[in-house]
This record gives C-alpha cells, structure tokens and sequence, in this order.
C-alpha cells in the first residue's frame, strides 16, 4: 500500500 | 470500473465534444462562459498532477489528457481566435471567478486528506469542480435564452456529476475500504447546482419550447 492513495477516478 | 462510472465519463467526454462542436461548427462562442472554462484548466491541471507518478491504466492517463487538452484548446479560442472570440459574451461573463480560486485553495490547505503537495492540489481541484460551473449558470441566467448546443453541453456536465454520485453509492456497497468523502460531499454540491437547469430543461423539454431561463 502506498503512503498516498492513488486516486482512480477522473 | 462500474457501469456508472463509465457512463459518467462518457457523458463528461460528450460535453466536451458537443462544446468543440459548437465552437468549431459555429465559429461561435456565444453563450459559454470563459470563466467557467479557465476554471476547468485549472482544475484538470490540479488533478492531474498524478500523470507523471501514478499509472493507472491507459484508459485513465487518455482521458486525463483529453480533459486537459480540451479545456486550455477552449480557453485558447474563446480568448485568441480571430472570429471565435468576436462573440464572447465579455460583457455578461462578469463572475469574479479569481475568488473562486482562492476561496477552493483556502479551504484545500486546511480540509483535506493528507498534508502533501499533491493531495492538497487534489482536494483543491475537487472543490474548485464543485463551483465551476458557477460563472456558466450566471451567464445563461443573465442572456435568458440558451441555445441548443449550449442547453446540451450543460444537460451533459451534470448528467455526468449524476452519474459520479451513483458510482459512489455502487462502490460503497461493493467495495471494502470504499470512502472518498471529500469527492463525495463535494459531488453532492457539485450535483445541486444543477438541480434548477436539469427543471427548466426538462419543462423546456415537455413543451417542446425553447429552453429559457427566468432572470
């Protein structure tokens, strides 16, 4: 798990 | 990906495309608010900051580029092409849109997920969408009449926000750790502000009238 979430959405 | 949240895109995609279309097609830009379409640069610039780090799939780095590209080649017309920016609407797009911006960075600084320059950028983007819209509701406000191009590319947008808000309820009963409540509390403003040209549009609509807007 990264420490930022990755964002998947637009 | 979930079927509402591509069919959000889509519809996002379409109001791009039917926005070119009326600006390429008519040579005019009347009736779209500049402001609103420096807003969007500035929100896709934002939020894309992630292009260069995070790769998620070929899907979502395309689209990132079209939204960017889209709104600065917008931009660029209304404000440098030689017959599209003739018919700017300079005197009724009036909306200080500048403090929209600050106001959208104010609140990023202190209402967001993580404490880094790209997550602060990101929820500064997510409110600065939120408003947006703002200065190009005003604008058909003041001119009363819409026409049709611009009446769908609105339609569009927020069917888009609408279809944003479904995904997010289909994910939080599908998905384990599903919670983006800065999109989603944002989204439901986002959505809100449409609420009264999605009514006159569809009254316009059942009386095959003319969509107009009352001052």
């Amino acid at each position: 798990v990264s420490e930022e979430d990755v964002k998947d959405e637009l | 990906m979930n079927i509402f949240r591509f069919a959000g895109d889509m519809t996002h995609l379409i109001s791009i495309l039917v926005l070119l279309l009326k600006v390429y097609a008519t040579k005019s830009c009347s009736g779209i608010s500049l402001k609103t379409q420096e807003l969007y640069g500035i929100v896709f610039l934002a939020r894309y900051l992630d292009l260069f780090t995070d790769f998620i799939s070929v899907y979502n780095t395309v689209m990132k580029l079209v939204f960017i590209g889209s709104s600065l080649a917008i931009v660029w017309c209304m404000r440098f092409h030689r017959v599209v920016k003739r018919s700017y609407d300079r005197d009724v797009d009036t909306f200080r849109h500048y403090f929209l911006v600050g106001g959208c960075f104010l609140l990023a600084l202190f209402v967001h997920e993580k404490f880094s320059f790209r997550e602060v950028f990101w929820a500064f983007s997510i409110y600065l969408e939120a408003v947006a819209i703002l200065p190009q509701l005003i604008l058909l406000q003041r001119s009363g009449n819409v026409d049709n191009l611009t009446g769908q590319y609105v339609l569009f947008l927020g069917a888009y926000r609408g279809f944003y808000i479904l995904n997010w309820i289909y994910r939080y009963f599908t998905e384990d750790q599903f919670s983006r409540w800065i999109s989603c509390v944002s989204g439901l403003v986002q959505t809100a502000l449409y609420a009264d040209f999605f009514y006159y549009y569809f009254i316009s609509w059942k009386n095959n009238a003319k969509l107009k807007l009352p001052a």
